[in-house]
């Protein structure tokens, strides 16, 4: 029973997984489990589909947890699939979306990440593929995409954190978003979700370019934040990944805006400023439900302006 | 499981670009096994570094040295990562 379920908690795979089965059962007119393909070490990757009808209708994706260490972004993910199954029919705007787009959830984009993180090494960022020739394991699934793929913030060394692996779309786990993400061919927004230090960003990564529609990105990232702060105050910075933190190639949304889906952000969730990646548990609730205000902006602005 | 007994990490309000160079020299200084949490980027954003304990002393001498003031953010991070799993497993059981 998904009531029974502690949203305030952090949970192992299975348990999410487990918990995503009785989502669906609850809200079998809403929500269905697709299994878009297998990870590096055989493990399902499901993503929850939103949809009220239709085939290939316009659609919203969002990923959360890439980087498998940043678990309040996967706890986020759980919360807000929750959010849109109890609030559709409810909230006027969010069934009014539903009822002409569909939502795409990856709440665990990197599983064998995260199954790392509880089992062996909290602090694991990286996917498990071994590299011929290394004794390191492991690619950063967000420098791996193609889209400046092998250029600057992205690392050659199999052990580094940020290694970008050996060629474009080489993770099996970034692969099987692209090739869902191509298959379907009507996305109209991508949207990933990391943590933490509180930022939304839109592309580029690998360049410091202002992309053609950056007045109008950074315009509604800065409407999505202005809501999201109105919660708890919390402050986020909005900007190009180049601009506000640094050069970073082979990043989902450069590739994602690149194969011209126009609406492409990321987040990074809230950073209390004293635990980063051991965010406490408590603070899942009040962090997903303050990222949900700007994720609900940014999906109606989807909604509103087509394009 | 991977042990981070003694580790810290540590925060550093960065004031000035020869800072943050500074930094960026840390960071590629591979032997000390640092993990940046956060990259030194700018005089805007904090760099938050986990330090092996084995890295400490190394580290904190060469903060020290150059003059850039920093505070610890987490003093031993396996204590916190006991309390995280602590409380996994009781909301496990209660959920059971």
């Amino acid at each position: 029973n998904t009531k029974s379920f502690n949203f305030g908690a952090y949970h192992r795979l299975e348990t999410i997984y487990s918990w995503m089965d009785t989502l669906v059962a609850q809200h079998s007119n809403l929500v269905t489990k697709l299994e878009i393909g297998r990870s590096y070490e055989n493990r399902p990757m499901y993503v929850l589909k939103f949809s009220t009808g239709g085939n290939k209708r316009p659609a919203i994706w969002i990923d959360t947890g890439i980087h498998s260490r940043e678990w309040v972004s996967q706890a986020t993910g759980v919360w807000t699939a929750n959010k849109i199954a109890t609030d559709y029919g409810r909230d006027a705007s969010l069934t009014s979306l539903l009822n002409t787009m569909d939502i795409y959830m990856l709440i665990l984009a990197n599983p064998d990440g995260y199954v790392h993180t509880h089992t062996h090494d909290r602090m694991w960022r990286k996917t498990r593929s071994q590299i011929p020739g290394s004794v390191c394991r492991g690619v950063d699934p967000n420098r791996n995409w193609d889209a400046g793929f092998g250029g600057p913030g992205a690392s050659s060394s199999p052990c580094s954190e940020s290694y970008h692996g050996p060629s474009a779309h080489s993770e099996v786990e970034v692969k099987n978003v692209v090739n869902l993400i191509k298959s379907h061919g009507n996305f109209k927004a991508f949207i990933s979700v990391h943590a933490y230090s509180q930022l939304l960003m839109y592309p580029y990564g690998y360049s410091c370019w202002n992309v053609p529609h950056q007045p109008e990105l950074d315009s509604v990232g800065r409407a999505a934040v202005k809501k999201l702060t109105s919660l708890y105050g919390t402050q986020y910075k909005v900007g190009s990944i180049c601009n506000i933190i640094y050069p970073a190639s082979g990043g989902s949304i450069d590739w994602s805006y690149d194969t011209g889906i126009k609406y492409s952000f990321a987040f990074e969730l809230r950073d209390t400023g004293r635990y980063g990646f051991i965010l406490p548990a408590n603070q899942i609730i009040p962090t997903a439900s303050e990222t949900w205000l700007a994720l609900k902006h940014i999906m109606e602005y989807v909604r509103d302006d087509p394009y | 499981d991977r042990i981070f007994t003694g580790d810290q990490v540590i925060r550093i309000d960065v004031q000035s670009k020869e800072q943050v160079q500074l930094l960026r020299a840390l960071e590629t200084e591979e032997e000390l096994e640092l993990d940046f949490w956060l990259h030194p980027v700018s005089t805007e954003r904090p760099v938050d570094i986990r330090v092996p304990r084995s890295s400490l002393s190394s580290v904190k001498g060469y903060l020290h040295d150059h003059n850039i003031p920093f505070t610890v953010m987490i003093d031993d991070l396996q204590e916190l990562l006991n309390q995280e799993r602590a409380e996994m497993e009781v909301n496990q059981m209660m959920e059971r």
